[in-house]
């Protein structure tokens, strides 16, 4: 059967707070190699989700914490959706990743363009 | 046949000079959805690659210029390259985008693998 999330996410997720501050968040992309950064609250819930372009944007405006700069209508995907249905969730949404939930909304796994365009690397 | 690099990339790349602030090329990243910012020199000649990676780890660092965050050893793809040798030198470097080169170097377009995971929302 074709592959669904659960097969291709990562799933250590790193998370942040949205009372962290943006230069916190740049320390964790400096010593990642990664892009997207999932915003839970203090039960871990999913709040939104802040990434390496929200950073670069708020580059000289003065914003200081994440809460300012977070996407909070977050696009997730579920644990046994169809891989060539989230690319294509990423296609319209024009974004390059989105956290995996399981059934109760709870933070399962991350999953990223990066990780679908390793599937083209191994397709010959 | 395969696809090859010329038949997914996109080919009005937008650019910034070594020179330029970061604040610049931060502002370019807010106007529009992507990541990758090609760096040339007066002649056109790709000299570096800017990432909204390299911006927000640049957050709280006191850099200015485009010159003191961009990695000058840029991966490059040509324009017949086929995709699958593409996506696996995406992972290898742990990269999410390259510039697609023509015979004598000048920049053609780029490929991300944002445009590599579309392929995987055709599959089906
Ligand atoms: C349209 S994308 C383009 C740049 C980049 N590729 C990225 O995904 O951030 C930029 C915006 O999308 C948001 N974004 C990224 N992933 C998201 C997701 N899974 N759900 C909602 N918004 C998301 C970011 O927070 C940012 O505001
Ligand atoms: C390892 S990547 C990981 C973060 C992000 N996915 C990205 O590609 O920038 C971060 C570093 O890779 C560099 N980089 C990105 N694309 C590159 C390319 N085509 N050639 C060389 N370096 C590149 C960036 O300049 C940045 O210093």
């Amino acid at each position: 059967a074709a592959p669904v999330a659960k097969d291709l996410m990562t799933r250590e997720v790193v998370t942040a707070r949205p009372s962290d501050s943006i230069t916190s968040a740049a320390k964790i992309f400096a010593k990642r190699n990664f892009d997207h950064l999932p915003i839970v609250d203090e039960k871990g819930k999913l709040v939104g989700i802040v990434t390496s372009w929200n950073i670069a944007v708020a580059v000289g405006t003065g914003k200081r914490k994440l809460s300012e700069i977070l996407t909070s209508k977050v696009i997730v995907a579920s644990e046994n959706e169809p891989i060539d249905a989230i690319a294509r969730k990423l296609e319209t949404h024009r974004i390059s990743g989105v956290p995996v939930v399981g059934t109760g909304g709870e933070l399962r796994g991350i999953l990223t363009s990066e990780d679908l365009s390793k599937l083209i690397g191994r397709r010959r």
